[in-house]
């Protein structure tokens, strides 16, 4: 009977942390005392009923908690991994009742599907694709991209679900003959999809066709910067990166992300605004999570800081709470919650 | 920043550049 009450999650007490305009809404505990990694938020249909779940990742488990009454959460799936640890949660959009994990040590081995029996009662996982994993993104229309292999023979391959996650087709895309860090769809045109490559090129595809259509330099000065947004507006496209290298200058501050602009047709780029740490805060892009028009971001001071697109400043700061740093943030779906996890693996879910 | 820095443009970018790519 212990075992089910430490899996079921604290509601936080009202004098909780309030930074800006976050507030604690809720907490969960990791009762298996692993090293946690991942976190993120999806819709499960349980028992006919599609409700908004969290999903966190521990090194060797992956559980899924469903939403109890007044903020409370139980975990009612766990797939646990005997050999290869989980590196990241990946969404597939559009896919009910399965998520996949990215699996390796410093870089990806596995990407395995994780589900359920079709009567709900035990976990499955099924084994996608494994290899030298670089990159992968869950994209909407129940496609999974991923990009692998060795130098000469690397592949970019999109695999799409059957509606109930079953049975899947795969494509391949045109490579762009150098490593790709990161994936991003371009918001509103389906059939388009971006890449930052190592050689600080974004490249986009046509889904469709698989055609590599450009190749695009961005220049020298942000190196391995990756890739969290992109929409296309005016006949130019504008994308917001991170820096995990930039360095701080006296004058501007240090930039975590960037928005720049690209006309796609001449491949010429201007950046269009920085988003730096306010003045009196220290620290680099760890990792983030973009959604519509707000970032987060964890930084190496073990602050996560949060930045209005739109209005171009650092709208919240949340400290790290009962000394322990922050190590992951993500936007939840539904309305604007903040998910922030810490190593030893609590989970805290804010409402911005 | 300044339009004109990034040449001509065309809203119809993504079919134009889906004709002119190699299949």
């Amino acid at each position: 009977h212990s075992t089910e009450q430490t899996e079921i999650a604290d509601v936080p007490a009202c004098d909780s942390l309030n930074p800006g305009t976050l507030q604690l809404v809720s907490k969960l505990k990791n009762p298996s005392g692993s090293c946690s990694v991942d976190v993120s938020a999806m819709l499960w249909e349980i028992a006919g009923f599609k409700e908004q779940c969290i999903i966190t990742a521990c090194e060797y488990v992956v559980s899924l908690w469903k939403p109890l009454d007044t903020w409370q959460w139980e975990k009612i799936y766990s797939w646990h991994f005997a050999e290869v640890p989980v590196l990241q949660i990946v969404l597939v959009p559009d896919v009910c009742n399965l998520v996949c994990v990215a699996l390796g040590n410093l870089e990806i081995r596995e990407i395995r599907a994780l589900l359920c029996s079709p009567d709900g009662k035990s976990e499955k996982q099924v084994l996608l694709t494994s290899g030298n994993i670089k990159a992968v993104l869950g994209l909407t229309k129940r496609r999974l991209v991923s990009s692998g292999g060795t130098l000469c023979d690397q592949q970019v391959e999109i695999m799409t679900f059957a509606e109930d996650g079953g049975s899947k087709e795969k494509q391949f895309l045109m490579h762009p003959e150098e490593t790709i860090l990161t994936f991003a769809e371009v918001q509103g045109m389906q059939e388009a999809l971006l890449g930052t490559t190592i050689m600080n090129n974004i490249v986009i595809w046509n889904l469709k066709t698989g055609q590599l259509l450009k190749k695009m330099h961005i220049g020298d000065s942000y190196q391995a910067s990756v890739c969290h947004k992109a929409y296309s507006e005016m006949g130019l496209l504008f994308v917001v990166l991170s820096h995990p290298c930039a360095k701080g200058s006296k004058l501007l501050g240090s930039p975590v992300f960037q928005l720049i602009v690209i006309n796609p047709k001449t491949t010429l780029s201007v950046g269009v605004m920085l988003y730096c740490l306010p003045q009196g805060q220290a620290g680099r892009f760890l990792e983030g999570d973009v959604k519509d028009h707000f970032a987060a971001a964890v930084l190496t001071s073990g602050t996560i800081a949060i930045w209005d697109l739109l209005l171009g400043h650092c709208t919240a700061l949340l400290p790290p709470v009962s000394d322990q740093n922050w190590s992951f943030v993500k936007w939840s779906g539904v309305d604007s919650h903040l998910l922030a996890g810490q190593k030893d693996g609590n989970i805290f879910v804010y409402r911005y | 920043c300044n339009k004109a820095d990034l040449g001509p443009i065309s809203l119809n970018w993504f079919e134009e550049l889906s004709s002119e790519a190699p299949p």
